[in-house]
């Protein structure tokens, strides 16, 4: 029932935070909101896994517990990627 | 390390900053205070020199904000962002903002305004993110007693380096400053070469300053402690200056260039650090080298270069016909001092590896010994 499978179970707050998390810090354009595209493929998926790559963690293409974790800790509000 | 797209620096080694306006979360000297020091963090390892201006457009601008504040990337209240900056360049390039909504601090609680200022003037220097989670330039806030006095990662340094190169190894320019490394050096108790910065008494136990640590000798353990100073109070600087407890006040004043800090117990008093020139001290006086109170006559002396000044603990003043030679009032001791201890009716004079008891009374040295036999060593 959830768009990435095997994910914590979320509920609208996190995918928010999720969403503009990787708009803000990881150059994720809004016309790529492409949620339900087969998992492997999604350009939400590469995101999450480029997010988790930088900062060291596990990279699952999900927004498993730590993920989520990390993104609600506060931190520089320059950007990871991009200039 | 990673640079920002172009790897934009400054061409320039002398860079101005200015402090625009201030958060009410701290005394206005801590702010100036944690600004300079993060500066220094980078200064350290690099030929870059920074000087601050009070008006008009310096290079790096820094300032408080809320909200949305002017350039497109506003602040989110509580959390989250906490501060941004801009990597080097003209106008609002090289500029470091930090959000006001963010409870600010100088300690473990609320967001320590020195790690964040460290690392957003990383970005106006040129630094971009690292994906290195020992790196200050590691985006996400992460607090440590070790960090309360920050220590580059070699990461860190590389990134720098590769932008300014390195700090030149001879400079008549440059005032000393202790070199910032990677791996820092523990002092060791018993070495035969070992001098102090500071020393004082605190509640009846002898507090040895040395670099970032500092022993901790108690009366009912003469085997003495070893701690970081930061453990204690991480809001202290490490490489002080001089030390000394004003007892009749249950109250240690610590000295580092031209501030002090007053600390009960672990905790560090509100309102500081000071200007040690509110104490009397002329303009002319930069920093101290060692300060000791007297108990029976309530009297603090302090020591800088070949003199020293007396100040009354009473009155709250300097005393007056000061400062007087060191060599006039305590022959037989040779400026400068790095150290000084009022103990069992003497005063005991730290300079180099080199300990002199001295009785007021004879008005003599009277014992030489090394200065870590407190230790002992």
């Amino acid at each position: 029932a959830y768009p990435l499978h095997g994910a914590v179970r979320q509920d609208h707050s996190t995918m928010d935070l999720a969403q503009q998390y990787l708009e803000k810090y990881y150059n994720f354009r809004k016309n790529e909101k492409q949620f339900f595209k087969r998992k492997d493929s999604s350009p939400v998926v590469k995101k999450i896994e480029e997010m988790q790559k930088f900062l060291g963690l596990e990279m699952t293409g999900k927004l498993d517990s730590n993920t989520v974790e990390m993104m609600h800790k506060p931190r520089c509000g320059v950007p990871d990627v991009g200039g | 390390f990673s640079t920002f797209p172009g790897s934009p620096k400054w061409r320039k080694n002398h860079i101005s900053y200015r402090i625009v306006n201030y958060t009410l979360d701290l005394p206005r000297e801590s702010v100036d205070s944690a600004i300079e020091r993060a500066l220094k963090v980078w200064e350290e390892v690099t030929p870059l020199t920074f000087s601050r201006i009070s008006e008009g457009e310096a290079d790096i601008m820094i300032s408080f904000a809320v909200g949305e504040h002017g350039d497109f990337y506003p602040f989110d209240g509580v959390g989250q962002s906490l501060a941004h900056a801009y990597p080097p360049g003209p106008g609002f390039y090289g500029d470091a903002h930090f959000d006001d909504d963010e409870k600010w601090s100088l300690g473990p609680s609320g967001t320590n305004l020195f790690l964040v200022a460290a690392h957003e003037l990383g970005h106006s220097l040129g630094l971009f993110h690292s994906n290195n989670k020992e790196s200050l330039m590691y985006p996400v806030y992460r607090f440590s007693t070790s960090q309360a006095n920050i220590r580059l990662s070699q990461d860190d340094i590389e990134g720098i380096q590769s932008l300014y190169g390195a700090r030149p190894s001879s400079d008549a320019t440059v005032v000393p400053v202790p070199s910032v490394s990677p791996k820092p050096e523990t002092p060791v108790k018993c070495d035969p070469a070992l001098s102090f910065d500071a020393v004082t008494m605190l509640r009846g136990e002898f507090l040895f300053f040395k670099d970032r640590h500092f022993w901790r000798r108690t009366q009912w353990n003469p085997e003495p402690e070893f701690h970081l100073i930061s453990a204690f109070w991480p809001s202290l600087p490490s490489g002080l200056d001089a030390a000394y407890e004003a007892n009749n006040k249950d109250r240690v004043l610590i000295f580092k260039g031209s501030q002090f800090w007053a600390v009960r117990g672990n905790e560090v008093q509100a309102g500081y650090p000071k200007r040690i020139h509110t104490l009397g001290f002329p303009p002319t006086v930069k920093k101290i080298d060692a300060a000791v109170f007297e108990k029976e006559k309530k009297k603090t002396y302090f020591f800088v270069g070949d003199k020293y000044w007396r100040f009354d603990e009473t009155r709250q003043l300097m005393d007056k016909g000061f400062p007087r030679l060191i060599t006039d009032d305590f022959p037989g001791i040779e400026p400068q001092v790095d150290a000084v201890l009022h103990a069992f009716g003497f005063f005991y004079f730290f300079r180099g590896s080199s300990q002199f008891e001295f009785d007021p009374n004879a008005r003599t040295v009277t014992h030489t010994l090394k200065s870590n036999s407190w230790l002992l060593c």
